[in-house]
C-alpha cells in the first residue's frame, strides 16, 4: 500500500518506485521541452502510435550554445560553444511564459518550473493556437523583465467596478 | 469504433473566430452537439476515492462548465460505450490502452484529448473538494474537460487552463478568462425567460438602521438564477430548482411576478395560468390565505377584476401605481388603489409603449417585464431580446423621446451574461 499514518489518509506517501523522473539536466530539460511542444508543436492524438515515441535526441554538444550554461547543484557551468538555437529559443519561450528571466540558461528556477506538477497535454500542438491568451487584447506584450506573458487589458468585471 | 468516433468528430462544426491580436481568423473545432454524455469507466476507477465521490466530482466539474456555456452534460451509465462522448478513467504507468504512459507520482497528473477521453494518473494523491491536502480532483477534472472541449493551455493568472497545477484555494471557480475562452468556441448562452424581477428585502445595518436591499432573479421553466449585477454573472452553482428556493408557488412556468409597493401596501405576487399567489417573504413561502380568509391560490379574475388570464407577464409601475398586465398585443393597466382597470384600457402595447425606431418593437406576447433597480429602468423581454423602456431621465436628456417608448432591441445575453441552463440531471447534485 501507499504509506499513511493519519486517519483521513491526508499524509499519503507515494511509493518510491512510482516517483516521476524529474528534470535535472540538459538532456531531461530538452526532452521536457520537446514533449510539451516548446521545441516544435506536437501532434497530440490519443490514437496515434507515433505520438509518445521518440523525441529528437540531441547530444550534449548540440545543446550548447555560446554563452549558454547549465546549472547543477546550484552552480552554473559555462559550456563550449556549439549550436542548438532551437533549444535555447524553446527554453527562452518557456522561461518567459513562466515568469522567469528569459536567459536561455537552464538554471535552478527553470528546472524547478519544469518539475512543477502539470497537465500532460502539450502546451503547443500542431493545428492549435499557441498557449498565449489573446482575448480582449490588441497586443500581446512580451515583457523584458521576464514577467508572464499576459493580456494587456483586463476587462474582468470582478476586479473592482461596482454599480451604484 | 475508432472510425465511428472519427466520423462523429468530423461532424463537429469548426468555428471561425477573429483573432483579435492579429486580425486573422482561425478555424477551431468544437462539439456541435448540445448534449454530451460522459462516464467514469469501470476499469478506470481510482483507488483513492470512493466511486460515488469520483462520480460526484466529475459531475460537479462538468456542471461548472455547463454553467457558463450553451452545452449540457449528462452522466450516462447505460448506453453502449460508442455513444459516450467523454470517458474518464484513472490509471498508472501504462494505462487503459493509452499511448501515453503516466510517469508516477509527481509531474504529470492527467491528460485529455480534444473531443475525447480523460485519464488521471492514479499515482497522484487526488482528493475530494472537501480536503485541504493532496491534488484537487475537481480542479484537475475541470482543466482536462477544458481540453476535451477544445481549449489549449492558457498562461493567465487565475485561469483554470494554466498548465501547472496550483493548489486549490477555497471556493475555486472558473475565471472570467476561462468563460470567454470557451464562449469563443461555443458562443454564449441565450434563451427566453418566464419572469425577471428584483426581490426587495430589508435588514438592519450595523447602526441598527433599516436598509433596503435587492436581489435580481431570472426564472425559466423549473429553475431560476440569482444574477449578481456587480459581477456581471449569475451566482456560482445556479440554476436552482424553483421548488427549492420558492415554497408554495408552482414549480415551473411562472407567468409573472409583481411587487406592489406603495405607502400603504407592500405585497409580492406570483402569477401562473388563471391563478396567483401572494408570497410571504418573512416565512419564505406563499401565503395560505389572504387577509379576508380566501385561500391561495386565488383566481386572477377575483383578485384583479377584468384582468384576463392567463397573462403573458406583468409589472408594477411605482410612478402611477398601476400594475401593467400584458396579454397578446394588449396591455391592461390595473389601478391598485381603486382595485380596477384604469380608464381607457386595455390598449395596444405599441400605443402605450411606442417604438423609438419604427418597427423595432416586440408588438405582443411579451415574455417578461422587469423593473431593474440597477438601471432604474423597465425592460420588456421577448425571446432572446429585450427592449428598454424610455425613462423619465432619458426624456430629460432627450425630450423628443416618446413617453414609455421602447429603445432598439438588444440581446439579453449582452446585458445579463452567462445565464446558462444545465442538464436536468444536474439540478440536484
Amino acid at each position: 500500500e501507499k504509506l499513511f499514518h493519519s486517519r483521513d489518509h491526508s499524509d499519503l506517501q507515494p511509493s518510491p518506485q512510482h516517483q516521476a523522473e524529474l528534470v535535472t539536466d540538459l538532456q531531461s530539460a530538452q526532452q521536457f521541452l520537446s514533449k510539451y511542444g516548446w521545441t516544435e508543436p506536437v501532434k497530440w492524438e490519443g490514437t496515434s502510435s507515433k505520438n509518445a515515441a521518440e523525441l529528437p535526441r540531441y547530444g550534449d554538444a548540440d545543446l550548447m550554445q555560446e554563452g549558454a550554461s547549465i546549472s547543477r547543484y546550484g552552480q552554473e557551468f559555462p559550456l563550449e560553444p556549439t549550436q542548438a538555437p532551437a533549444f535555447v529559443e524553446a527554453l527562452r519561450k518557456f522561461q518567459t511564459l513562466n515568469g522567469l528571466p528569459a536567459t536561455g540558461k537552464l538554471d535552478d528556477s527553470t528546472i524547478a518550473a519544469m518539475n512543477k506538477p502539470r497537465c500532460g497535454v502539450p502546451d503547443n500542438q500542431i493545428g492549435k493556437e499557441s498557449a498565449i491568451v489573446k482575448s480582449n487584447s490588441n497586443n500581446v506584450t512580451e515583457k523584458a523583465s521576464g514577467k508572464s506573458l499576459n493580456t494587456t487589458t483586463n476587462q474582468n468585471p470582478e476586479n473592482g467596478t461596482s454599480t451604484s | 469504433k475508432i472510425r465511428k468516433k472519427r466520423f462523429l468528430q468530423m461532424l463537429a462544426a469548426p468555428v471561425r473566430y477573429k483573432d483579435q491580436a492579429n486580425q486573422g481568423s482561425t478555424v477551431r473545432g468544437a462539439f456541435s452537439k448540445k448534449l454530451l454524455k460522459w462516464r467514469l469507466i469501470g476499469e478506470g476507477y481510482s483507488s483513492q476515492l470512493s466511486i460515488d465521490e469520483q462520480r460526484y466530482v466529475f459531475k460537479t466539474a462538468f456542471r461548472m462548465w455547463s454553467e457558463v456555456m450553451p452545452l449540457d452534460f449528462e452522466e450516462d451509465l447505460t448506453s453502449p460505450m460508442s455513444l459516450i462522448d467523454v470517458k474518464l478513467g484513472f490509471g498508472r504507468g501504462r494505462h487503459l490502452g493509452c499511448t501515453r504512459s503516466f510517469d508516477g507520482s509527481g509531474q504529470e497528473f492527467a491528460h485529455a484529448w480534444f473531443l475525447g477521453d480523460i485519464h488521471f494518473d492514479d499515482d497522484e494523491h487526488f482528493t475530494a473538494p472537501s480536503s485541504d491536502s493532496g491534488i484537487s480532483l475537481l480542479k484537475v477534472a475541470v482543466h482536462e474537460i477544458g481540453h476535451v472541449l477544445g481549449l489549449s493551455h492558457i498562461y493567465q493568472t487565475g485561469s483554470i487552463m494554466q498548465p501547472n497545477y496550483i493548489p486549490q484555494e477555497a471556493g475555486f471557480e472558473l475565471d472570467w478568462t476561462d468563460r470567454k475562452a470557451i464562449q469563443m468556441l461555443y458562443g454564449t448562452c441565450e434563451g427566453s425567460f418566464d419572469a425577471v424581477f428584483d426581490w426587495i428585502w430589508k435588514e438592519r445595518n450595523q447602526y441598527g438602521e433599516l436598509v433596503l436591499r435587492y436581489n435580481t432573479y431570472f426564472f425559466r421553466n423549473a429553475w431560476y438564477w440569482l444574477y449578481e449585477n456587480r459581477k456581471n454573472r449569475t451566482r456560482y452553482g445556479d440554476p436552482v430548482t424553483v421548488s427549492l428556493g420558492w415554497h408554495g408557488i408552482p414549480a415551473e412556468g411562472i407567468d409573472a411576478f409583481v411587487h406592489v409597493w406603495t405607502w400603504t401596501e407592500d405585497a409580492t405576487y406570483f402569477f401562473k395560468g388563471t391563478q396567483y399567489w401572494r408570497y410571504d417573504s418573512e416565512n419564505d413561502q406563499a401565503y395560505i390565505k389572504d387577509a379576508q380568509g380566501n385561500q391561495y391560490p386565488r383566481l386572477i379574475s377575483e383578485g384583479f377584476p377584468k384582468i384576463p388570464s392567463p397573462i403573458n407577464t406583468a409589472f408594477f409601475d411605482r410612478r402611477d401605481q398601476f400594475i401593467y398586465f400584458f396579454k397578446d398585443a394588449h396591455v391592461y393597466a390595473f389601478d391598485v388603489k381603486r382595485n380596477m382597470v384604469a380608464n381607457h384600457y386595455p390598449k395596444r402595447i405599441i400605443d402605450v409603449f411606442p417604438a423609438v425606431v419604427r418597427n423595432n418593437h416586440p408588438f405582443g406576447n411579451i415574455d417578461a417585464a422587469y423593473y431593474a433597480y440597477t438601471h432604474n429602468s423597465i425592460f420588456l423581454f421577448k425571446g432572446k431580446e429585450y427592449w428598454k423602456v424610455v425613462s423619465d431621465k432619458d426624456r430629460q436628456q432627450n425630450p423628443k423621446l416618446p413617453r414609455n417608448g421602447l429603445f432598439l432591441k438588444k440581446n439579453i445575453s449582452e446585458q445579463w451574461t452567462d445565464i446558462c441552463n444545465v442538464h436536468s440531471s444536474m439540478l440536484k447534485m
